[in-house]
């Protein structure tokens, strides 16, 4: 329990505690230990002032929360990568149903047409949700299926197209140069599009992360995170030290296996959260 | 990476000898580097505290150098904390071996139990049946048929049994079909899901498995011994399974839920195909998590 007075190493090293435990990483947190030993250097502090500070330093990194790039006309196709079971075909459909009901025409693309059920998964979605789904042959190629997608959504003027892909670690050459060609394929098809390419991240996923957003970034040039699973104990502290690395807004957050769980990024409750 | 910094301190240690000084020094190096490997934080402290005082403790041979030392010792002890190597599974001499898998969201579940059954089928001659336990996950079930499908394994599944049920039955169904191991695929779960918790304690309960495993992602972060921590005391845990270890993770969560549970980790997951599970090498991990 932090007591108001001289900020002594003992307060800071409890605060670099829970930032690590947050998933910071040394490095950052130690920062941030820094900055706050810095900023009270031969000052006396009330406890109360502490967590503010880091509150509003930690808000100013995050930046003003960033909503989706809709297209100026036409569909606006949103591309969904990430690491295997981070979230990316539940978030698909929470995101489906939230576009629904602002009124969007949504189309969703079966884009991973190779793991067991990956196809029937996001099919029982779409038959709860009312919405249509393009799927393509078994083990077919993905950016076939994504053609086909591009072509229903053009031509019967859907407002977003979501495009589901199968998980893939940014180690596995193959994979994403399968990822690269799926994105080439939306280019050539449709000039202004990805008009988002959406990397889901697990909130419980350590330093790894950052290896994720920014080996993804370079491949298929992500524009936003997904941030999932902020309904259990991790707090999602590694999106500190992925920015770091890279500027890329968390759009929205995931916080439980429901479709309504899904809730649009707000930096200020999400650092109270970091404090919580 | 260790690498970087701790063989930077380490050949700064050249021919002198162990003080508290430079052990200090180099036990911050470590600590770091273990942090960003994802070793959770109480379990870094424990572990730079155990270093430190066996370099303390140490008689300095004549001509050994206090960097190699180190060296050494972080290596042999993180290789112990890892052990022991036990891939074995003891299988019941009447009646089905039941095996529960048990863990978080995505961690890989369904796929470690369909890579189980193959490897108990091929490499130990078991007659194995799968158990599709996950009734909440669309195409749940689809996935554990299709990797059925996939292997030739029998994968059993009822409609309109709640989880607890539908396992005990399964059990009794793998004596009428002859097969000697059950391997009990559940719905991936919140440790602080006080409902689902107590759902995977009734399938215990019910079924008594003779093997309860926790499968992790090798990517998971510090949180990781807080899932962990309670899954064992919701569950009396047998072992652990570590997958997804074919990415560039450091890994630093096995010895984060190795030394939470005291629990062994028995095998790893390296890939998607179901031939991709191999017993877990405590050496190999350490140099890992090391970088
Ligand atoms: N608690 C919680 N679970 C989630 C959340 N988002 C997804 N999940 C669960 O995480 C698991 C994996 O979700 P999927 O949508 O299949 O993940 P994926 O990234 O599509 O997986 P792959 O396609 O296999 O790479 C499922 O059990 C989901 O219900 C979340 O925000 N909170
Ligand atoms: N690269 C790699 N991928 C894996 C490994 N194990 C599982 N996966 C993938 O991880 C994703 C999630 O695997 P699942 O088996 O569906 O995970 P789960 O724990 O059953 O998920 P829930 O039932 O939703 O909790 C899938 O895309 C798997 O193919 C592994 O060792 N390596
Ligand atoms: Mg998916
Ligand atoms: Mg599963």
């Amino acid at each position: 329990q932090l007591v108001s007075g001289k900020l002594d190493d003992d307060a800071l090293e409890e605060i670099e505690a829970s930032l690590i435990q947050a998933d910071f990483g040394p490095r950052v947190a130690l920062e941030l230990t820094d900055a706050l030993r810095d900023a009270y250097k031969g000052k006396e502090f009330k406890q109360e002032e502490l967590i503010p500070f880091l509150k509003t330093r930690l808000s100013a990194i995050l930046g003003e929360p960033e909503g989706i790039r809709w297209a100026d006309s036409g569909t606006t196709v949103i591309l969904v990568t990430g690491v295997n079971g981070t979230g990316k075909t539940t978030s698909i459909a929470k995101l489906a149903k939230s576009f629904q009901l602002s009124g969007k025409k949504v189309l969703v693309a079966a884009g991973d047409t190779f793991r067991a059920a990956a196809v029937e998964q996001l099919g029982i979605w779409g038959e709860r949700l009312g919405i249509e789904m393009v799927r393509g042959e078994e083990n077919a190629d993905p950016a076939a299926v994504v053609f086909d997608a591009i072509d229903i959504a053009q031509k019967d003027e859907y407002d977003v197209l979501l495009i589901d892909t199968a998980g893939r670690l940014h180690t596995q050459t193959n994979l994403m140069n399968q990822l690269e060609k799926v994105y080439r394929v939306i280019q050539k098809r449709f000039p202004e599009a990805p008009h988002e390419v959406l990397q889901v991240l697990d909130a419980t996923t350590g330093q790894n992360a950052i290896r994720q957003a920014t080996e993804f970034k370079k491949s298929v040039n992500v524009t936003g995170l997904v941030l999932t699973k902020l309904d259990g104990t991790a707090k999602g502290g590694v999106i500190f030290p992925i920015l770091r690395e890279v500027q890329l807004p968390v759009k929205y957050i995931g916080v439980g296996e429901g479709v309504d769980d899904l809730q649009v990024f707000d930096p200020k409750k999400f650092v109270a959260a970091l404090f919580g | 990476t260790i690498t970087s910094r701790f063989t930077d301190i380490v050949a700064g240690l050249r021919g002198k000898k162990i003080t508290e000084g430079n052990v200090k020094e180099t036990v911050r190096a470590i600590r770091v580097a273990l942090l960003e490997a994802d070793v959770a934080l109480p379990v870094v402290k424990s572990f730079v505290k155990k270093v430190s005082d066996k370099a303390l403790g140490l008689e300095v041979v004549e001509g050994v150098d206090a960097g190699q030392l180190f060296v050494k010792i972080v290596q042999d002890e993180l290789t112990e904390l890892m052990g022991p190597v036990d891939p074995e599974i003891p299988f019941r001499n009447k009646g089905p071996t039941v095996i529960l898998l048990a863990g978080l969201q995505g961690s890989g579940k369904t796929t470690t139990c369909a890579k189980l059954a193959k490897l108990l089928r091929d490499k130990k001659e078991r007659r194995p049946l799968m158990v599709a336990a996950d009734l909440q996950r669309p195409a749940a079930i689809e996935q554990l048929k299709v990797l059925g499908k996939q292997l030739d394994i029998p994968v059993f599944h009822e409609p309109d049994l709640a989880p607890p049920k539908l396992c005990e039955r399964a059990v009794e169904e793998a004596q009428r079909l002859g097969c000697d191991t059950v391997l009990l695929d559940t719905a991936g779960r919140l440790h602080i899901d006080e409902a689902l918790m107590g759902e995977l304690k009734d399938v215990a309960k019910k079924t008594k498995p003779d093997q309860i495993f926790l499968v992790c992602d090798a990517m998971t972060g510090q949180d990781a011994v807080n899932s962990a921590k309670e899954f064992n005391e919701t569950l009396e845990l047998t072992g652990l399974i570590l997958t997804k270890l074919d990415g560039d993770a450091r890994g630093g969560a096995a010895l984060s839920v190795k030394h939470i549970t005291g629990k062994t980790i028995k095998f790893i997951g390296t890939g998607e195909k179901l031939d991709r599970l191999e017993p877990f090498h405590p050496d190999r991990m350490a140099s890992r998590i090391l970088g």
